[in-house]
Order: structure tokens, then sequence, then C-alpha cells
């Protein structure tokens, strides 16, 4: 779940637009 | 007088901001009242990350901010996505709220565990953002405004976002004054709220880890 992700990833993720990953 | 680029440009903020908001039945969540500090704990986990992930979206529509060097992008919102937090729970605190949904929320943070010398500055935040009665306009972009600071570290090309910052500092001093004729030092003010919460983000990973602790 994104709630164990630091958050450098969770931007990262989102920048992407990969969210649901 | 406020161009029609800048018209544009305001739009274009206040719609991004209205359209990324947190989803709904994450916000439900916060009010149902029966919990445990475990699970207090997992859903403003949640929230935050809700809200992260809001924020990127949000600033994905800030013109020019896609050009910006990619590790840019990366560094402006890691240091700015607190500030722009408090900013957005704010409002849930100076708006209007169905009666008994602030006192709520402001129950599940208090006994969220973090401790009282963060809860008190960050309860002042509110009460001062508050007092300031902002619109939506005032709110979007002063959200725009502090992701696009740019001395913040990690930051190489300070030049590009300064360029991009400069544009959304001139509409709201532009609106400040159409819209508070009253009040000559109401931008000023707005961007005193800005210092304070730059104070915020810096007792942020301490707060936190004293929560995390707890």
């Amino acid at each position: 779940p994104a709630s164990n992700l630091g958050l450098e990833d969770i931007i990262r993720k989102a920048l992407m637009g990969n969210l649901e990953e | 007088e406020i161009t029609k680029e800048q018209q544009a440009l305001m739009k274009l903020i206040v719609d991004a901001y209205n359209r990324h908001q947190i989803p709904q039945d994450v916000a439900k969540k916060l009010l149902q009242e029966q919990y445990s500090a475990e699970e207090n704990f997992l859903l403003l986990t949640e929230m935050a990350t809700s809200q992260v992930q809001v924020l990127v979206e949000f600033t994905k529509n800030i013109p020019g901010f896609l050009a910006l060097d990619h590790e840019d992008q990366i560094a402006l919102l890691k240091s700015s996505a607190v500030e722009a937090m408090f900013l957005r729970s704010a409002q849930v605190f100076s708006k209007k709220m169905p009666s008994g949904h602030t006192e709520v929320l402001e129950e599940r943070i208090r006994k969220s565990g973090i401790s009282e010398e963060f809860i008190t500055p960050m309860f002042n935040f509110y009460k001062s953002i508050g007092e300031l009665q902002m619109t939506q306009e005032e709110q979007a972009l002063l959200t725009a405004i502090t992701i696009l600071t740019p001395d913040r570290p990690y930051v190489k090309d300070h030049q590009a976002v300064e360029k991009l910052q400069e544009p959304m500092l001139d509409v709201l001093r532009k609106l400040c004054v159409l819209q508070h004729p009253q009040e000559p030092q109401y931008f000023a003010r707005l961007l005193g709220r800005l210092t304070e919460l730059r104070t915020l983000n810096h007792y942020h990973s301490e707060m936190l880890s004293s929560w995390r602790m707890n």
C-alpha cells in the first residue's frame, strides 16, 4: 500500500501517473 | 487591473485546485467516531498519502511545471508537500463545516499521539489562516506559490522556478488589492503565512518521529 512508501516514492509515482501500481 | 492572460492563469489554477480533492471515501472515514489509536494512525497516514497524490495532480496543471527539470520537479514537491498539506487542511478548519465535523476532526488530531508541543502551533496556524478568510482563488494561488518556491534544497535551476512563480505572485497581489480594498496589508499578511508554514515544515519531521515513537 501507498502508506508504506516514503514521500519521494509517492511523488515519483504520482508524477509518472501510475497511482494504481 | 487583471489582464486577460492573468484571468486565464487564475482560472486554470483554481479549476485544477478544485478538481483535485481528497477522495470523499477517504475524507468520510475521518468523521467516523469510533477508532483506536492504531486505526487513527493508519487513517491519518492514508489521508496524508492521498493529500500528496492530490497535490502532485494539482501541480502538474501549473503552467510550465512539467517543463522544469524532472529532478527539480521532485525537489520542489518534496520540500513543499508538507506546507501545501497544511494549507489545504487549514481550509477545512476555516470553512463552515456541517455542525460537529470540525470538532470531530480536531479531537482526532489531538488524540493522534502527536505531542502537544507540535499540536499547538498547528492549530494556531489554522486559526491565523481562518482569520484571513481567503477566497478559493487566493487559496489556490498561494498553494501554487508555495510549491514554486525557488530556494528549496536540491533545486538546480532557481531561475526557471522563479519565472513560474513571479506571474502567480503578480496575480495574487492584484487580486488582493481588488478583493480587499480596505486592507492594504492583506497581500503582505498572506505572504507572512508562508513564513509561518516554513516553520511548521521545519518541525514536521521531528513531529513525525515523536508520533511514530508514541
